[in-house]
């Protein structure tokens, strides 16, 4: 590893980031996740905590943009100069610029994530069946609307699962509209315009009006790129157009002929011909965390290796599993110190104490069924280390309850914290199906309230009322599940489904009115598909996959971690 | 037995210019990621000869040193990579 001369590096542990814009390909939720996991492969290794700013100015100022976008150094356009950042510092040291003329996925292809439809905002499964055709990109087939959408399993017919995929007919990113979807036709300067344009920007960013008539209401955002589009080129946007004719040749996919460095082209018209229209062909992209995670390295005080495996070795390699290389751990370890976690985390040991606990208070005579003592080794997949997701996490009696497959695990928030479990949980709700999605406690009566699927129970020490369907709530049918709760003063809660959550009324049995509201409208800065959401010592938590978001009572993100390392204490 | 292919070379509208002779090719990259500057900025002495800047950079990609612009060389250089220079930051 190499260091900056000097040894330049940040002066504080605390280091502040900020995402200034976004880039068009990737759903921001998903940019958002991408470079919260990149800061994370630092954290993990050396111990510097980041903290994500909204506003004013922070360390690391993280942007995207095309060839000249403010500093000396312009991007190139598509492939060669992927990104860079600058050594830690005043001013423009410490940020990271990453260029917009890549095509930005998760290094596998478009990451095309959904909106509306019924798949709680997952990721379109790429090919999926339809009507017995295979699809390989979104389509707009089976709708008279011209939305695109997609599966997000394997086949359409068989799981009816289903969102609608990023186009500017749904929704814009950026501007001043609030996300409202592009108006089409619309007028910007007398001209009339049927599709998102370039003009009147010097960045080659695409936009359309979201009302009729720009030069009146000046309403604007950005337009999202669709999977099919093409990239650079001077069609940017549009979808290639096949068959092509390209010097008196007929092209039914997109080919490399015409060109040198072999790149995949195509052209947005019929005829290239006749109307010299074309761009780069989608690809698989480059991976934004990977690439994320290099420049950070850069921006807290490292420069390139020479170990081709290093995270810092200066050419773009894809990695499925990545993990951070010893000379990447030695250089940052050299600079700021061996971190909270510089070992690979080892498998929690079996609980020993039987059941129930003497120390407990239990008022509810609830107590975790009596399991037998053991000193075998505990089955890896009954260990809470060892899994990456849970079905839900809540707080029961002020303990962190962990819910997986008919299991539970409680940490203690009385002693050290410790772990304990697991337990069954129809050892102790035998009314209960092995698969909780969501739990709360009511804690005027002392109740507990879970959730799969469209179901419902309500525990009141050990008697029980349900299953029933949260139609009965309040909540509408078309909701698949309860992800999360959060318990908003006495008597009411919040109940999260999709991207939107609701609030109930604990008392009157009904959900309030003026609901469901957006999730990243009212928390902002959070996946807006978290699967387990829970307040815990004055933080919300919301967990997507590995990590959480927590968020202190100023609804400000001060922390991005790990469930794992961080509330499980493996 | 297929035609022969001939290739043709079209210049795309909108397209940033990289058609470039290799060494046009290679005399941007030392320059742009520091392996030319470096010595003589360091030195002062005259620009070190592009035979050494390819070694330093041949060794600092971990490819043989030859000192040559060859095929290797030339494949690293058409790689995806980061802007931030390898030497003289």
């Amino acid at each position: 590893y190499k260091t900056f001369d000097g040894d330049l590096k940040w002066d504080h542990n605390d280091v502040t980031y900020r995402i200034l814009n976004y880039s068009p390909d990737m759903e921001s939720s998903l940019i958002d996740d991408a470079f919260a996991r990149a800061f994370k492969v630092w954290s993990e290794v050396t111990p510097l905590t980041f903290t994500r700013l909204f506003e004013g100015t922070a360390d690391i100022m993280i942007s995207f943009g095309k060839a000249d976008h403010g500093d000396p150094y312009p991007f190139d356009g598509k492939d060669g100069l992927l990104a860079h950042a600058y050594p830690p510092g005043e001013g423009i040291q410490g940020d990271a610029h990453f260029d917009d003329d890549e095509h930005w996925t998760l290094g596998k292809g478009p990451a095309v994530k959904t909106r509306y439809g019924n798949a709680d905002g997952a990721l379109c499964h790429f090919p999926f069946m339809f009507e017995g055709n295979s699809y390989t990109t979104c389509t707009t087939e089976g709708r008279t609307d011209n939305l695109p959408w997609c599966a997000t399993t394997a086949d359409y017919n068989k799981d009816k699962k289903y969102g609608f995929c990023p186009s500017e007919l749904l929704y814009t990113f950026g501007g001043n509209a609030g996300g409202a979807e592009c108006v089409f036709p619309f007028v910007f300067q007398g001209e009339e315009y049927d599709s998102c344009t370039t003009e009147g920007r010097s960045d080659g960013y695409r936009w359309c009006a979201t009302t009729k008539n720009f030069d009146n209401d000046k309403t604007y955002g950005f337009c999202p790129t669709r999977e099919t589009a093409v990239f650079g080129g001077n069609s940017e946007g549009e979808p290639c157009h096949f068959p092509f004719v390209f010097l008196g040749k007929t092209y039914d996919s997109c080919t490399s002929e015409g060109r040198g460095d072999g790149k995949l082209w195509c052209s947005t018209t019929s005829s290239y011909d006749e109307d010299n229209k074309w761009g780069f062909c989608p690809d698989q992209g480059y991976s934004l965390f990977l690439v994320a995670a290099h420049e950070f390295g850069h921006a807290l005080g490292l420069d390139h290796s020479n170990i081709r495996d290093a995270l810092m070795y200066p050419m773009y390699v894809y990695v499925e599993n990545f993990s951070l290389h010893k000379d990447d751990i030695e250089g940052i370890q050299y600079l700021y110190g061996s971190g909270p976690h510089p070992t690979p985390p080892q498998p929690n040991t079996p609980t020993t104490t039987p059941y129930p606990d003497p120390d407990e208070t239990d008022t509810t005579d609830e107590t975790e069924p009596t399991v037998p003592t053991t000193t075998q080794p505990l089955d890896p997949t009954k260990d809470a280390c060892n899994l990456t997701k849970f079905d839900t996490i809540t707080v029961i009696q002020g303990e962190l309850h962990f819910f997986k497959d008919g299991d539970y695990w409680k940490m203690s928030s009385r002693s050290d914290g410790k772990l304990s479990g697991p337990f069954s949980i129809s050892g102790r709700w035998p009314a209960l199906p092995s698969v909780i999605d969501s739990a709360f406690e009511d804690l005027l009566n002392r109740k507990l309230y879970f959730f799969s699927g469209n179901r419902f129970w309500v525990y009141t020490g050990k008697s029980v009322l349900g299953p029933r369907s949260i139609e009965k709530l309040g909540l509408p049918s078309s909701i698949q599940k309860i992800e999360g709760s959060l318990l908003r003063g006495k008597g009411k809660v919040l109940l999260f489904s999709g991207e939107s959550f609701w609030r109930f009324d604990v008392k009157a049995q009904k959900i309030d009115k003026g609901y469901p509201r957006y999730t990243d409208v009212v928390f902002g800065g959070v996946p807006n598909d978290a699967h387990d959401v829970f307040q815990y010592k004055g933080h919300i938590y919301f967990c997507r996959d590995r990590f959480y978001w927590r968020m202190n009572s100023r609804k400000q993100v001060d922390r991005v971690g790990y469930v794992k390392y961080d509330l499980l204490r493996c | 037995w297929s035609l022969p292919l001939k290739s043709v070379s079209v210049t795309f509208p909108g397209d940033i210019l990289k058609n470039m002779t290799d060494k046009q090719l290679a005399e941007n990259y030392l320059k742009r990621f520091g392996y030319i500057d470096r010595v003589y900025r360091s030195d002062f002495q005259s620009m070190m000869s592009t035979s050494k800047a390819l070694k330093s950079m041949q060794r600092q990609t971990g490819i043989e040193e030859t000192g040559e612009l060859d095929k290797a060389t030339l494949e690293v250089m058409k790689q995806p990579r980061c802007g931030v220079p390898d030497v003289g930051n």
